[in-house]
C-alpha cells in the first residue's frame, strides 16, 4: 500500500487585535459574556476556513475562548 | 488543525497542505465587518521546517515567500502604532529549524519591535502590569514505536458498535494520560481520532488566573511521525526549576515537559517558550527565559536527552527561549 507522506508540522498564525480581552470595546449586546471576535457567527468562520482548506469537526466553548477542532 | 477564538485574538494552527496564510485577508475583513476591529495590534506566524516542502501550496512552499506574503499584506494596510514585520530562522538551516515572523507595537521601548539574539537576557526589574503571558510549544519528531502504536485504530470487531471519532479520541486520551497532563477537573478536552490513524485535541483549561488552552496534534506514521503540544497556561511560580508543587495544582514547567515527552517518546524535539517581558525579575535575578532554559535542560537531561541548540531572543513585549534536544543513543 503506497501511502503518501503527511506533513504534521503546523503553520501557526496568531493575530491580536488588542492587548487583552479587557481592551475590547463591547459592541452591541454582550451575549452571555461573549464579545469582540466571539460574536462572529460560526458560519462566517467556516467560510474563511474553506479558503484555508479546513473543515470544522467540533467546537468547545469556554468562558473566554471558543476552541474549534479542524480537519485538513 | 485548530482554531481558537478569543474576544481580542485568533489562533489558526493548520497542518498538511492547508493554505493558512490565505485565510488572513478574510480574517481581517471579518474582524472589521463584524467587530469593528480595524487595527492589528500584534501578529506571530511560525512553523517548524517542513519535512516535505515540495508538497506545499501557495506561499507555503518556501519561507521567503511566506515572509514576502506577510510583508506585502501589512505594507498594504495602515495599522496605527504597528511596527514593521521581521522574519527569522531559528536553529540550524542545514537541519531541523524553526521559523518565526513577528510584528508588534512599535513603541515598546526596545528595538522597535525587532527581534535580536541575546544569549543571556539582562536582568531587569520591570513592574508587572498584568500577569505575564506564556506560550509553550513542544514539537516532537521520530516518535518511539510504543508511543505511535495507540494512534492506529483497527476496524471494529464484526458486529461491535463502532465508537465515534470523538469517543475513540477520548478513549485514547484516557489510556495515554493526555487527559491527566493537567489536573483533573480543570480541563474540558475535545479529542478526535482520525481513520486509519492520527489524533487531534483541543482543551480549555481553568486555572488560577483565568482560562487557557492546550492543543495536541499527532501524525503517527513511521518515517514522518510528529506530535505537537502547545499551551498558554501561565507558569508563574511554576517556571522555577525547583519541584515545589504549585498552589493551583498546575504542573511546573519541568513536570509539564516531562509528562508530554513521556507520552510521545520523541527522538528529536524543540521547545519554544514565549514569555511576555512584563514578567517580574528581581534585580540581579535571572530573566524568566534563562530560568526556562535551565528547566528545559533539567527536565530532559535526566530523561536521556542531549541539548543541540539553545537560543534566547528578546523583542518588543516578548522574550523567547528556544532549545532543541535529541535522545542520546544507548
Amino acid at each position: 500500500l503506497n501511502v503518501s507522506p503527511f506533513e504534521g508540522p503546523e503553520k501557526l498564525l496568531e493575530i491580536w487585535f488588542a492587548e487583552s480581552a479587557d481592551a475590547v470595546e463591547t459592541i452591541g449586546t454582550e451575549q452571555d459574556g461573549r464579545k469582540g471576535l466571539r460574536l462572529v457567527p460560526r458560519q462566517v468562520w467556516e467560510d474563511m476556513l474553506d479558503i484555508v482548506k479546513c473543515k470544522v469537526l467540533s467546537v468547545i466553548e469556554g468562558r473566554e475562548t471558543d476552541a474549534y477542532l479542524l480537519s485538513e | 488543525s485548530s482554531f481558537f477564538v478569543s474576544p481580542h485574538k485568533l489562533i489558526l494552527k493548520t497542518c498538511g497542505t492547508t493554505l493558512n496564510l490565505y485565510g488572513f485577508p478574510r480574517i481581517l475583513e471579518i474582524a472589521a465587518e463584524h467587530c469593528n476591529m480595524r487595527t492589528v495590534h500584534r501578529c506571530f506566524y511560525s512553523r517548524k521546517s517542513f519535512m516535505f516542502p515540495e508538497r506545499q501550496l501557495g506561499p507555503h512552499r518556501e519561507w521567503v515567500t511566506e515572509v514576502e506574503y506577510l510583508d506585502k499584506l501589512f505594507k498594504g494596510r495602515s495599522d496605527p502604532g504597528l511596527g514593521t514585520g521581521a522574519g527569522y530562522t531559528v536553529g540550524k538551516v542545514n537541519g531541523d529549524h524553526w521559523l518565526l515572523y513577528v510584528i508588534g507595537p512599535e513603541d515598546t521601548g526596545s528595538d522597535n519591535g525587532s527581534l535580536h539574539e541575546n544569549i543571556s537576557a539582562p536582568a531587569t526589574s520591570t513592574p508587572s502590569s498584568s500577569p505575564p503571558d506564556y506560550t509553550i510549544e513542544i514539537l516532537m519528531t521520530k516518535l518511539g514505536a510504543p508511543a505511535r502504536r495507540p494512534f492506529f485504530y483497527s476496524e471494529a470487531e464484526e458486529g461491535a458498535t463502532r465508537p465515534t471519532s470523538h469517543e475513540q479520541g477520548a478513549k485514547t486520551a484516557n489510556e495515554l494520560g493526555i487527559d491527566a497532563i493537567l489536573p483533573e477537573g480543570s480541563t474540558t478536552l475535545d479529542s478526535f481520532a482520525f481513520e486509519p490513524c492520527g489524533y487531534s485535541a483541543n482543551a480549555l483549561v481553568q486555572h488560577g488566573a483565568g482560562e487557557g488552552y492546550f492543543t495536541i496534534h499527532v501524525t503517527p506514521e513511521e518515517g514522518w511521525s510528529y506530535a505537537s503540544f502547545e499551551c498558554n497556561v501561565p507558569f508563574g511560580s511554576g517556571l522555577s526549576h525547583d519541584a515545589t508543587p504549585r498552589e493551583d495544582g498546575m504542573p511546573t514547567l519541568l513536570e509539564l515537559i516531562q509528562r508530554v515527552t513521556a507520552i510521545f517518546q520523541p527522538g528529536n524535539l524543540s521547545i519554544t517558550l514565549f514569555v511576555s517581558s512584563e514578567g517580574e525579575v528581581e534585580p540581579g535575578g535571572v530573566a524568566p527565559i534563562e530560568t526556562a532554559q535551565r528547566v528545559f535542560s533539567r527536565a530532559l537531561g535526566i530523561k536521556g536527552y542531549r541539548r543541540t541548540d539553545k537560543i534566547n531572543y528578546e523583542f518588543g513585549g516578548y522574550d523567547l527561549a528556544f532549545a532543541s534536544f535529541e535522545k542520546k543513543h544507548k
